[in-house]
């Protein structure tokens, strides 16, 4: 707060309070910086000095003259005159992907390499500024709008990048509307950073990934402070109906089931953390205990020794998925069908066990907290091929012009 | 929160300090300008360290050279607080001796250096 007071800082600090993106000329709330809420968090602005041009815009005259929509497809074809975005895009389901959630939907991730002496170098600082200026987030690499390959380890398999392989149109058609310590209570602070025209845009898909916050707090009576079933309903309606004024018609909202934490204690709580791994000499259970006692733990009830409050807090969230289950069969809004996704981090474990590998690799190892950028790809996988079977209307038909896009437009402009 | 962030950051900077100072088998002198020169100078981190350097280095040196870890080394310092009642917070084993006479034995090093009483406040700040 008291950095916020001084006048170089004000901006940047207002920007991460809103969630918009700090550079944006013509404040249509998309950008050609990419962090401090720039292209990281949403696709790229392909021109930052007309507001009527920004990624998923339903094109304008068929974007025969200008890339309307960024998504790299545009002009006409000189031998019949039809623009090539109606060629190829008109009628195949073109559409976005949102995401609405908290730090493990921000993708959190602290570097390893940042805690440990050995192999410390100059190198391994070079990413801080750009980390810092993403609030350390890395969006770009995660599981709902990861685009970029990964190089904090793992690989990228993100939500974004099947959709626009299914439909080469949603080129840069993604939002991270996540920020760090979101939930059900404090989304209303930064869903209205949202862009989505719902006369002008395409549908799109909205994922609401709060999957911990409402039970995770760092109070020492922490179930006291823990969201209840009655306040969970209230809250996500209360979104639900914010949503329901701003998404276009066609659109779909997947709420998804919260995380069962305990996995996170059982998996790594004897294993060392990094700060320890030199001389064998702080685990998990230490540095957990240690920010206990500092009154800084993230989640008094999952990170715990306590096997009991682990236990309660994973009862909580199991009413509170519930109450999201509730609203996914009996509530119906006019712009959107929900859905709702259950176990995705139960059945990213299976999935990684099934390939003989072990589950302290899905969990990120400075915070022991955040799934690891493994967890994300192999999640993203999951819910990918798990909406394709259950709601082959989710993500529309695959797109059978993608190979003449690839052909005629190539990389179609980039990230 | 200021307050165990800060008691945090300490803990973990004295804690890489040390390691940076074994694994090169250097003086902590060595590798505190070590770390210091890893940091990027956009936004200014590596000059923030330097000031870093400037303000606890000497005191930070005196108390590493006992071999003290970053628990004792970061109450000594006053950046890691006592509140009377509450437990003494630690991330390190407790030494052999308990943790409250290793505080003492460690505010003895540092108690002829004032570096302590006026800095902590801006340190507090800078983290």
């Amino acid at each position: 707060l008291k950095l916020c007071s001084l006048p170089i800082l004000r901006s940047i600090c207002e920007t991460m309070e809103s969630s918009v993106p700090l550079e944006d000329f013509d404040h249509d709330n998309f950008s050609f910086f990419p962090t401090l809420r720039g292209y990281h968090w949403r696709g790229r602005d392909c021109n930052d000095m007309d507001k009527s041009v920004y990624p998923g815009k339903r094109p304008k005259d068929w974007d025969a003259l200008e890339d309307s929509n960024c998504n790299g497809i545009w002009g006409f074809d000189p031998e019949d005159g039809i623009p090539y975005e109606k060629k190829f895009c008109d009628g195949t389901d073109a559409k976005g992907i949102i995401i609405i959630g908290d730090s493990a939907a921000a993708h959190f991730h602290i570097p390893m390499q940042w805690l440990s002496a050995i192999n410390m170098s100059k190198e391994t600082f070079a990413d801080l500024p750009l980390a810092l200026s993403n609030e350390l987030d890395w969006p770009q690499f995660s599981l709902y709008t990861g685009f970029q390959n990964a190089t904090i380890g793992g690989w990228t398999k993100s939500l974004y990048l099947q959709l626009r392989k299914w439909n080469r149109c949603n080129h840069r058609d993604y939002q991270n509307i996540a920020r760090n310590g979101g939930s059900s209570h404090n989304v209303y602070q930064y869903v209205e950073s949202l862009a989505r025209n719902q006369e002008l845009d395409k549908p799109v898909v909205v994922f609401y990934a709060m999957v911990g916050n409402d039970v995770c707090n760092s109070n020492q009576d922490t179930l006291k402070y823990m969201t209840t079933p009655q306040e969970m309903k209230s809250n996500v309606l209360t979104t639900l109906e914010y949503l329901d004024s701003r998404l276009p018609n066609g659109s779909h909202v997947v709420l998804v089931q919260l995380a069962d934490g305990r996995f996170l204690w059982d998996s790594i709580h004897d294993r060392y953390h990094p700060i320890g791994q030199l001389n064998k000499n702080v685990k998990y259970k230490h540095v957990y205990n240690f920010l206990s006692c500092l009154k800084i733990n993230p989640c008094e009830g999952w990170m715990t020794e306590n096997e009991t409050l682990r236990n309660l807090t994973t009862e909580r969230a199991d009413q509170l998925s519930s109450v999201l289950s509730e609203i996914a069969s009996s509530y119906k809004f006019k712009h959107f069908k929900v859905f709702y996704f259950d176990n995705l981090y139960q059945k990213v474990t299976v999935e990684w066990s099934k390939l003989g590998r072990e589950p302290w690799e899905l969990i990120e190892p400075v915070d022991g907290f955040h799934p690891s950028q493994i967890a994300s790809a192999v999640g993203a996988e999951i819910i990918w091929k798990e909406a394709l079977l259950k709601w082959p209307e989710l993500f529309g038909k695959e797109n059978a012009h993608n190979k003449e896009i690839t052909a005629k437009f190539a990389d179609q402009g980039g990230h | 929160l200021r307050k165990s962030s800060t008691c945090i950051g300490c803990v973990l900077l004295v804690s890489i300090t040390e390691q940076l100072a074994q694994v090169h088998n250097s003086s902590i002198q060595e590798a505190m300008v070590l770390l210091c020169s890893y940091l990027p100078s956009e936004p200014n981190l590596s000059g923030i360290c330097a000031l870093l350097i400037e303000l606890f280095g000497s005191d930070l040196i005196k108390l590493l050279n006992y071999k003290l870890n970053g628990d004792i080394v970061c109450h000594a310092l006053k950046l890691c607080n006592n509140v009377p009642g509450e437990p003494i917070c630690h991330l390190y084993q407790t030494p052999k001796g308990g943790l409250k006479r290793a505080f003492k034995e460690a505010e003895k090093i540092v108690m002829q250096s004032n570096t302590v009483m006026k800095n902590a406040d801006v340190i507090s700040d800078v983290f």
